[in-house]
C-alpha cells in the first residue's frame, strides 16, 4: 500500500496514532498503549481504478487509460480509497467491575489502501 | 492530508482546520473502540487493582483466541479475570464473590469455561481436602442454595486451580457467581485461604458475547 506523504492527492493510507494516555483512557485500558487508527483518503480517477493499492507498473497505468478513455462517457460509480489490508487490535482493559479482559477486535486497523 | 482552507481530494467538501480534524478523528477512535466493545460509555474504575493481583492475573491468561473469528454468528470471544470480593468468610470457611458487568449494550455473555484460581497457606506437613461449593441465588429471594460442590487435595501451600462447571458458568453469564471454601479434615486445622493484594482469588473465564438480536444499523 501507500502511505501519504502530504503531498500525493492519490488514494493512500494516513497513519493516525491515538495515544490513550493523551485522551485519558490510560488508567482502564491496560494494553496497549494506544491505537493506530490508520484511514484511507485521496481520489481513484477511473484509470488507477481497482488497483489494489500499490505502484502500478507504467504499462498497466496506460492500460487503463485507454480503458478509461473508452468507457469514460460510460454511467456508474467512480472508484474509491478503501482499505485492502487489515488486522485485529488486541485489547487488556478493566471493566466497571474492575474484572481484567482481554479482547481481539477483529479488522480494527488498516494496513493498507486502495482503489475499490 | 486535507489542507486548511482547500478542497478536500476525498469528498471535495470543505476542508477542517488540521486541530477540529484532530478532535474529530480522536472522537471517532473513541466511539469505534466503544462500540467495538460493546461499551455504551468507558467504564470508570470501582476499585483499583493492585499491580502484585495484576501481575498474577495476567500469568494466568492465555494467548490470543486461535484463530480468525466465527464471522457467522458474528460473536465476539473475551477472556475476563474477576477478581473475588470477600464478602461474609469466617473462620471456618471462606466465601468469594464473583461479578460480571453486563454493561454491553448489545448481545449477551455465554461463559465457554471458567477456572477459578486461590493460594492456599497450609502449615508444614498438612494435607486435607478444600471442598468448593457454588452457591446460586433463587431468581425470586435472595437466599443461596449449594448448586454444586468439588473437593480438592490440598498438599502443599501455593496457587490451586479448580476448573468450574456449567453451574458456575451459568452464574457467570447472569452476572454473579459466589463460591464458598471449606477446608476439611486435616486442612480444617492448618489451612489458609489468603485474600491478600498479591494473593487475591480470581476466576478466569473465556466468554463469548452473542448477538442478543442484530442490531439495525440505519
Amino acid at each position: 500500500g501507500i502511505d501519504c506523504q502530504g503531498v500525493s492527492r492519490m488514494c493512500c493510507r494516513q497513519e493516525f496514532f491515538v495515544d490513550f494516555r493523551e485522551i485519558g483512557w490510560h488508567d482502564w485500558i491496560i494494553q496497549p498503549e494506544g491505537y493506530a487508527m490508520n484511514f484511507c483518503t485521496g481520489q481513484c480517477p477511473l484509470h488507477v481504478a481497482g488497483m489494489p493499492g500499490i505502484a502500478a507498473s507504467f504499462y498497466t497505468a496506460v492500460l487503463n487509460l485507454l480503458k478509461a478513455n473508452t468507457v469514460a462517457g460510460a454511467a456508474g460509480g467512480g472508484s474509491c480509497c478503501v482499505p485492502t489490508a487489515r488486522r485485529p487490535l488486541s485489547l487488556l482493559y478493566y471493566d466497571r467491575d474492575s474484572n481484567i479482559v482481554k479482547t481481539d477486535i477483529p479488522d480494527m486497523v488498516v494496513e493498507a489502501c486502495g482503489c475499490s | 492530508t486535507c489542507r486548511a482552507g482547500g478542497q478536500c481530494p476525498a469528498c471535495g467538501g470543505p476542508t477542517l482546520d488540521l486541530e477540529s480534524q484532530r478532535e474529530l478523528l480522536l472522537d471517532m477512535a473513541k466511539r469505534s473502540i466503544l462500540d467495538k466493545l460493546h461499551l455504551s460509555q468507558r467504564p470508570t474504575l470501582s476499585q483499583p487493582v493492585s499491580r502484585a493481583a495484576l501481575r498474577t492475573a495476567l500469568q494466568c491468561l492465555h494467548g490470543p483466541p486461535q484463530g480468525a473469528f466465527p464471522e457467522a454468528n458474528r460473536a465476539q470471544d473475551y477472556e475476563i479475570i474477576s477478581f473475588a470480593d470477600t464478602g461474609l468468610s469466617t473462620i471456618n470457611q471462606t466465601r468469594l464473590d464473583f461479578h460480571f458487568s453486563s454493561d454491553r449494550t448489545t448481545g449477551v455473555i455465554e461463559v465457554q469455561q471458567a477456572s477459578l484460581m486461590f493460594f492456599v497457606q497450609l502449615l508444614p506437613n498438612a494435607t486435607g481436602t478444600l471442598n468448593v461449593k457454588v452457591l446460586v441465588s433463587d431468581p425470586h429471594n435472595t437466599n443461596l442454595t449449594l448448586a454444586t460442590q468439588h473437593l480438592l487435595e490440598v498438599d502443599a501451600s501455593g496457587w490451586y486451580q479448580l476448573f468450574l462447571g456449567p453451574d458456575a458458568q451459568d452464574a457467570c453469564s447472569q452476572g454473579h457467581l459466589t463460591l464458598e471454601l471449606v477446608p476439611e479434615g486435616q486442612a480444617a486445622q492448618g489451612s489458609v485461604i489468603l485474600v491478600g493484594a498479591a494473593h487475591r482469588p480470581f476466576v478466569t473465564a473465556q466468554v463469548r458475547v452473542g448477538d442478543k438480536h442484530r442490531v439495525h444499523r440505519r
